[in-house]
């Protein structure tokens, strides 16, 4: 299980030497993470709250699948916010980079990661112009994006590895990946741009050491499960995502009641788009009401586990 | 020396009693199925 | 000036050897660094500012070693004399550590302890000076008044694995950890303590005394709900009436949470952290007691 901790310098070079990504936009199909990058990316996502932060992602290439061992942050926020904020770290990522490698660590930057608290894992219009810079000049180099406050929430990891195509390339039709809601201020953004870039399958692994670590971390894990609250957690995202509802239903309704004098003229298919938006809708707030009951199942089990003994 | 540590360990329940805690867990339990039934 | 420097120097260099520190000190302090006849080097009035203070420090006169140190402060920030500002920087901690600003010495002390370099100048920086910072630090967040920032000095330095091999880690663990300190321990704690730590309050109370009453009192309101000021009394070691106003000054501080009822004279502790959160709580305990068994 170790050897994919083993830096085959020699390998690398010649892939980079053959860049057989370069001619097919569709080269790169998976991603393997270790659990300490993970661990470390989701660490540093929720250290940010509310806020985006922005780190890169060390490792090597094999075949068609991007390898991540390692990750460290940059200091850079509010990502969203700024094109290209990476310029901002430039200076320190070289300076890293340069030190790891006197250290013995030979990995490249195979990547850059960022977080999108509480509205998910897509790529921004600004994350596409960053990729596709990065893309044209670090390839290889895949974009992960991690949401942490949906991380809480749902109790596993959110998180989304992504290329992008090259401008002005027509992708052939995606299969429709796992549905997520999309906040209502950020579906402009995530409408225009989400044919430019298409999803890789993330899968992790973790050595020996870190079996044996994560072992030892087990009674830590279990007492967690048991004492965590998902609901006392993530109040102010529910909250906020039962409002980003109450604005899609008010404009599905506004859209129906100014339908409702020509619907006799409506094509069909008008009218499947509605439905469809309607479906979005009723499919987000299941989820909010599922992820809501799931947390109160557990609360009401904890009450009879530890509150129901009579003394 | 075990014994003892169970008794007390089953000292300890129930975890917490106060009319407090009640009032809260009823609170959230009823905030969690205001929103299922809205959801509904 | 160039003679009355030279008889100076030698003067303060001759009661420097008899030990006659605030004298030797006043014999430097006498030298003009700031006259416009003779030209005198950044270097030379560091060295002598920072001279002047060590020997106010040998007697433990934090009022005029601050004075020179405080001189030292304009000229060490373009100064690139790694011993010169080593020497500030210790200078600068037990200063700060004499005038009870424990809070800013520690923080200084801990910067000191953590120098890599084991040689500055021809001085020798060995582990046991490290070792000796790093307890100074220790005491003097310890005789910081309680509050975020010192429970923050307190978190880095249990957190530092050096700390462990000290002899005053017992103390820092119970402190850090908010437990109740016994009359013994604070004894104990007290012996390591210099002249100035122990030094009287106005309300004829030490610092240590101070700090280790409000800190157990603290340790005391994260275990009861209430209790009445005879029993707190008996705890704290001091009388019910003391406790009461030290009680009281500190929830007037918000720095407790709580109510006191003088009339049944029973003080009631609050707890800000929400029921269902202290539930979740009192669940890890009882499951890390049952990992135990």
């Amino acid at each position: 299980t170790d050897a994919i901790y083993f830096y085959d310098e020699a390998g690398q070079a010649q892939v980079q030497q053959e860049k057989p990504w370069a001619n097919d936009p569709h080269f790169f199909h998976k991603v393997r993470i270790s659990a300490l990058a993970l661990l470390k990316m989701v660490a540093h996502a929720r250290s940010g709250g509310t806020i985006e932060i922005m780190g890169v992602m060390q490792g090597k290439i094999d075949g068609d699948t991007f390898i991540v061992m390692d990750a460290y942050a940059l200091p850079v926020e509010g990502t969203e916010t700024r094109v290209n904020a990476q310029a901002d770290a430039y200076e320190y990522m070289v300076d890293y980079s340069q030190t790891n490698k006197q250290t013995g660590r030979l990995e490249n930057l195979v990547g850059w990661y960022h977080s999108h608290p509480g509205y998910g894992c897509w790529l921004s219009g600004i994350d596409v112009s960053t990729q596709m810079l990065n893309q044209q000049y670090q390839d290889p180099f895949f974009a992960l994006v991690i949401d942490p406050t949906r991380t809480v929430s749902a109790g596993k990891v959110d998180i989304g590895a992504f290329r992008t195509y090259r401008q002005g390339y027509k992708p052939p039709d995606e299969p429709l990946s796992e549905y997520q809601t999309i906040p209502l201020n950020k579906i402009e953004d995530f409408g225009v741009h989400c044919k430019q870039y298409y999803s890789l399958d993330i899968t992790y692994f973790k050595s020996s050491l870190d079996c044996h670590l994560l072992d030892l971390l087990w009674n830590k894990y279990w007492v967690n499960t048991l004492s965590s609250n998902p609901l006392l957690g993530s109040r102010d995202y529910v909250s906020g995502q039962i409002s980003d509802l109450a604005e899609k239903l008010e404009q599905a309704e506004n859209q129906m009641a100014h339908l409702r004098l020509g619907s006799f003229l409506m094509p069909s298919h008008r009218k499947k788009d509605e439905e469809s938006q309607l479906t979005k809708i009723t499919r987000d707030s299941s989820k909010i009401a599922v992820e809501q009951v799931h947390g109160l199942m557990s609360q009401v089990i904890k009450d009879s586990l530890f509150n129901s003994v009579c003394p | 020396s075990l014994l003892r540590q169970v008794s007390s360990l089953l000292r300890r329940l129930p975890v917490i009693d106060s009319e407090k805690f009640r009032d809260d867990f009823l609170m959230e339990f009823n905030d969690t199925l205001l929103i299922t039934y809205l959801a509904m | 000036e160039e003679q009355v420097l030279v008889i100076r120097e030698k003067l303060a260099e001759l009661y420097e050897s008899e030990e006659q520190w605030s004298k030797a000190a006043q014999m430097l302090s006498g030298i003009d660094l700031d006259s416009g006849i003779r030209m005198v080097d950044e270097k030379y009035r560091l060295t002598k500012c920072i001279q002047v203070a060590r020997l106010y420090l040998e007697d433990d006169d934090a009022v005029n070693a601050e004075a020179f140190i405080n001189k030292a402060s304009f000229l060490v920030t373009n100064s690139s004399h790694e011993v010169l500002i080593w020497q500030y920087k210790v200078y600068y901690a037990r200063i700060l550590d004499l005038k009870r600003k424990f809070q800013e010495a520690a923080l200084r002390y801990y910067e000191i302890s953590q120098i890599e370099k084991r040689q500055i100048g021809d001085e020798e920086i060995d582990e046991a000076g490290l070792e000796q910072a790093l307890t100074a630090a220790v005491t003097c967040t310890i005789l910081a008044a309680a509050g975020p920032q010192r429970s923050r000095v307190l978190a880095t330095l249990y957190k530092d694995e050096r700390c462990s091999k000290l002899k005053i880690y017992p103390i820092l663990q119970k402190v850090y950890l908010e437990r109740i300190l016994r009359k013994p321990e604070i004894d104990a704690f007290s012996e390591e303590l210099k002249a100035h730590q122990k030094a009287l309050l106005p309300d004829n109370f030490t610092v240590l005394d101070r700090a280790m009453i409000e800190h157990n009192l603290l340790s005391a309101s994260k275990l009861y709900t209430n209790i009445s000021f005879e029993e707190l009394g008996a705890l704290l070691g001091i009388d019910p009436q003391k406790a009461e106003k030290i009680a009281a000054r500190m929830i007037c501080e918000d720095r407790m949470m709580g109510s006191i009822d003088q009339v049944e004279s029973i003080i009631h502790f609050e707890d800000d952290t929400e029921e269902l959160q202290q539930w979740d709580q009192q669940i890890v305990g009882l499951c890390q007691a049952l990992n135990d068994i």
